[in-house]
């Protein structure tokens, strides 16, 4: 089960972009 | 062609939309102690990309109550400062009723948003941190 932080971190990059 | 970094000074979306000025912007403002609102930019936006499907269900509901647990709750940090008392109401209301919904955190986001537009982001532009860049 994830924590609550790699949770967050993930949802954090899932939104950034990606590398052009 | 135009350099990156002077895309930058273009709008907020141009260097929020560049890996390279995330990371610079985020140093700027973890210096000025409020690295918290770009973080929870970005949280607001995973957060209602995330797709409706089952298996997605608990995750949503962990992942609002943490967004909500980090940045929200506690009414003294960065950015539960700069949201309005209605606009965190309604994320608790929303967290509590277990009401999740993708865009519940949108009003936040758009409020964290002006502030940058209006504070940190000028300021970036006009930081050593962006000049020695430059």
């Amino acid at each position: 089960i994830d924590s609550e932080d790699d949770l967050l971190q993930e949802c954090i990059s899932s939104a950034m972009p990606k590398k052009k | 062609p135009t350099p990156p970094y002077l895309k930058w000074a273009e709008s907020l979306h141009s260097l929020l939309d560049d890996q390279d000025g995330i990371h610079l912007f985020r140093k700027f403002l973890k210096q000025e102690e409020c690295a918290d609102v770009l973080d929870f930019w970005f949280a607001c936006s995973g957060f209602r990309k995330l797709e409706a499907n089952e298996a997605n269900e608990e995750k949503k509901i962990k992942l609002a109550k943490a967004i909500y647990k980090k940045y929200i709750q506690d009414s003294n940090g960065i950015v539960s400062r700069q949201i309005k008392p209605a606009t965190k109401s309604f994320i608790k209301d929303c967290v509590m009723r277990l009401h999740i919904d993708p865009a519940m955190f949108e009003q936040a986001q758009t409020e964290i948003q002006t502030m940058m537009e209006e504070n940190t982001y000028p300021l970036f532009l006009k930081s050593n941190i962006y000049l020695e860049y430059t």
